[in-house]
């Protein structure tokens, strides 16, 4: 499936030779009718790679047209296959991991010594020769954010109507099956009980994991996908537990424990731990310690003020309030401890808002991360039909 | 062992918004 290589590498510049009008066909079969798994096989991002080698040979040639109008219809290709597939993790997700590499390249390989520092003599020797593309740069890095921002859009979308039936309705801890305060019922809100699961959430966190895993997006970025998503969890689900009088049980701290503990060790498994995404769900994680400790002396409403710290008073009172007796031998939250309770959170300077605002987007970076790939071993499958290409 | 430094020439960009604009704009040309 590879192309036939006629010479030892070492006689590669890593550049890529092509004619101007060869550049629509280029950007159309790189770009626009590209499918992620044409080139699943090979070296993750090699788009991104091909079109900077491209770049590099008009940067030889010492042609600022010829790398202007590339650079252009890849920027306006890659806009355009994103605004066809604004709903597909997969297409938005392997754009993202391209368009940030060719960024990384325009980096490593612009002469700047900032970015040359882990390159390989051989890197050094390929950077561009003419141009400094310092401009498109940005242009790339404004693209990438674009891109993340529509990754994430998608990827909530997804995951939102798993969320409450996932993290507060499915029974994943068997021997609670059953237990829930009197006078509720079981109540999902999904249509399908199976696809909504606790594992079925997990399951879905995976396919996006093992998707931008597999586009060679880096790790940097996939970690704050992942904290924005485990956000996003943590504020539906609180909002959902501050607002359902049926889920604010012992059962239920019970049951939502266990389920953010399956989320840790996901993350654990994953390698995402350090990601900040466990630290995103510290307010569900007190939600649940609150609904299982004893609310009853003034000892208990001191512990309970220093357990949820990052829950606002007004949370804090509101879970008291909906909190729902298991059975008869347990007892209703007294209004008198309630009344403890705001005394001692009188002073806390918390935001007014009951819920969480579950659109809030952390800023994102793209941290510069350069490639161990030497240009002139790059392989181009014969498949994609590039044979226009000559490698130089 | 590093290439001498030699001065490269900014290649100017339009903004994101800009390329954008300029696509549109080929679009409603071409019929």
């Amino acid at each position: 499936r590879q192309v036939t290589v006629q010479r030892k590498d070492k006689d590669f510049e890593g550049m890529l030779e092509y004619c101007k009008e060869d550049e629509a066909l280029l950007v159309k079969i790189l770009i626009t009718d590209m499918k992620p798994q044409m080139v699943s096989a090979t070296v993750p991002c090699l788009p991104a790679y091909i079109l900077f080698m491209c770049i590099r040979h008009a940067d030889y040639m010492n042609d600022d047209q010829k790398v202007h109008s590339l650079l252009t219809s890849t920027i306006n290709a890659i806009k355009k296959v994103l605004k066809k597939h604004n709903d597909d993790f997969e297409t938005t997700s392997f754009w993202l991991a391209n368009t940030s590499r060719l960024l990384h390249c325009l980096k490593q390989y612009s002469g700047d010594e900032a970015f040359m520092t882990q390159n390989s003599s051989k890197q050094n020797e390929h950077c561009l020769k003419n141009f400094d593309l310092a401009e498109y740069r940005q242009v790339l890095s404004d693209l990438s954010i674009q891109i993340y921002q529509q990754l994430i859009k998608v990827a909530e979308g997804m995951m939102h109507p798993m969320i409450v039936s996932a993290m507060l309705e499915s029974e994943s801890i068997p021997s609670l099956a059953g237990v829930k305060p009197m006078g509720y019922r079981h109540r999902s809100s999904s249509m399908d009980g199976d696809s909504y699961s606790l594992e079925g959430l997990i399951r879905q966190l995976g396919i996006f994991q093992g998707t931008m895993c597999d586009h060679g997006l880096d790790p940097e970025i996939i970690r704050q996908v992942f904290k924005q998503l485990f956000y996003m969890i943590n504020a539906v689900t609180l909002n959902n537990l501050l607002l359902r009088k049926d889920v604010c049980s012992w059962s239920t701290g019970m049951q939502l424990r266990y389920n953010i503990s399956q989320l840790e060790e996901w993350l654990r498994s994953k390698n995402l731990h350090q990601s900040g995404a466990v630290a995103t769900m510290e307010p569900l994680i007190q939600a649940t310690q609150l609904l299982q400790v004893k609310k009853k002396t003034h000892s208990d409403a001191e512990a309970i003020c220093s357990l949820c710290s990052v829950l606002t008073a007004q949370q804090v009172v509101k879970i008291l309030n909906l909190y729902t007796p298991l059975n008869e031998f347990e007892e209703r939250v007294t209004v008198s401890f309630i009344r403890d309770i705001q005394g001692l959170l009188r002073d806390r300077n918390d935001p007014p808002q009951l819920l969480v605002d579950t659109k809030h987007a952390f800023p994102v970076l793209f941290p510069y991360t350069p490639s161990a790939l030497s240009l002139e071993t790059l392989h181009i499958p014969a498949n994609l039909g590039l044979d226009f290409l000559t490698r130089v | 062992r590093l290439p001498p430094p030699r001065p490269r020439v900014l290649l100017k960009a339009p903004t994101l918004a800009e390329m954008e604009e300029m696509n549109i704009s080929e679009e409603e040309e071409s019929p």
